[in-house]
C-alpha cells in the first residue's frame, strides 16, 4: 500500500502517473 | 487591472486546485467517531498519502512545471508536500462545516499521539489562516506559489522556478488589491503565512518521529 512509501516515492509515482501500482 | 492573460492562469490554477481534492470515501472515514490509536494512526497516514497524491495532480496543471528538469520538479514537490498539505487542511478548519465535522476533526488530531508541542502551533496557523478568510482563488493561488518557491534544497535552476512564480505572486497582489480594498496589508499578511508555514515545515519531520515512536 502506498501507506508503506515514503514521501519521495509517492511523488515520483504520482508524476508518472501511474499511482495504481 | 487583472489582464486577459492573468485571468486565464487564475482560473486554470482554481479549476485544477478544485477537480483535485481528497476523494470522499478518504475523508468520510475520519468523521466516524469510532477508532483506536491504531486505527487512527492508520487513517492519518492513508490521509496524507492521498494529499500528496491530489497535490501532484495539482502541481502537474500549473503552467510551464512540467517543462522543468525532473529532478527540480520532485525537489520542489518534496519539499513543499508538507506546507501545501497544512494549507489544504487549514482550509477545512476555516470553512463553515457542517455541525460538529470540525470538533470531531480536532479531537482525532489531538488524540492521534502527537505532542502537545507540535499540536499547538498547528492549530495555531489554522486559527490564524482562518481569520484570513481567504477565497479559493487566494488559497489556489497561495498553494502554487509555495511550491514554486526557489530557494527550496536541491533545486538546480533557480531562474527557472522564479519565472513560473512570479506571474503567480503578481495576480495574486493584484487580487488582493481589488478583493481587499479596505486592506492594504492583506497580500503582505498572506505571505506572512508562508514563513508560518515554513517553521511548522521545518518541525514537521521531528514531529513525525515523535508521534511513530508514541
Amino acid at each position: 500500500p502506498a501507506s508503506n512509501l515514503g514521501l519521495e516515492d509517492i511523488i515520483r509515482k504520482a508524476l508518472m502517473g501511474n499511482l495504481e501500482e | 487591472e487583472i489582464t486577459k492573460e492573468q485571468q486565464a492562469l487564475m482560473k486554470l490554477i482554481v479549476d485544477a486546485y478544485n477537480r483535485h481534492q481528497i476523494p470522499q470515501d478518504v475523508a468520510k472515514k475520519l468523521l466516524q467517531e469510532q477508532y483506536s490509536a491504531e486505527e487512527n494512526f492508520l487513517l492519518l497516514t492513508e490521509m496524507a498519502t492521498s494529499q500528496v497524491q491530489v497535490l501532484v495532480e495539482f502541481t502537474k496543471n500549473i503552467p510551464g512545471f512540467l517543462a522543468l528538469d525532473h529532478e527540480d520538479q520532485i525537489a520542489l514537490l518534496k519539499s513543499s508536500a508538507v506546507e501545501a498539505m497544512f494549507l489544504r487542511s487549514a482550509q477545512v478548519f476555516s470553512k463553515k462545516m457542517p455541525s460538529g465535522h470540525t470538533e470531531v476533526l480536532e479531537e482525532r488530531i489531538r488524540k492521534s499521539g502527537i505532542s502537545e508541542e507540535f499540536i499547538t502551533p498547528m492549530f495555531n496557523f489554522y486559527k490564524s489562516i482562518g481569520e484570513l478568510q481567504m477565497t479559493q482563488e487566494e488559497q489556489a493561488l497561495l498553494t502554487a506559489i509555495t511550491i514554486l518557491t526557489p530557494d527550496r534544497p536541491y533545486v538546480k535552476d533557480h531562474q527557472a522556478v522564479e519565472k513560473l512564480q512570479e506571474p503567480m505572486l503578481d495576480v495574486l497582489r493584484k487580487l488582493c488589491v481589488l478583493q481587499h480594498p479596505q486592506e492594504p496589508q492583506y497580500f503582505a499578511r498572506l505571505l506572512g503565512r508562508l514563513t508560518e508555514l515554513r517553521t511548522l515545515n521545518h518541525y514537521h519531520s521531528e514531529m513525525l518521529s515523535s508521534w511513530r515512536m508514541n
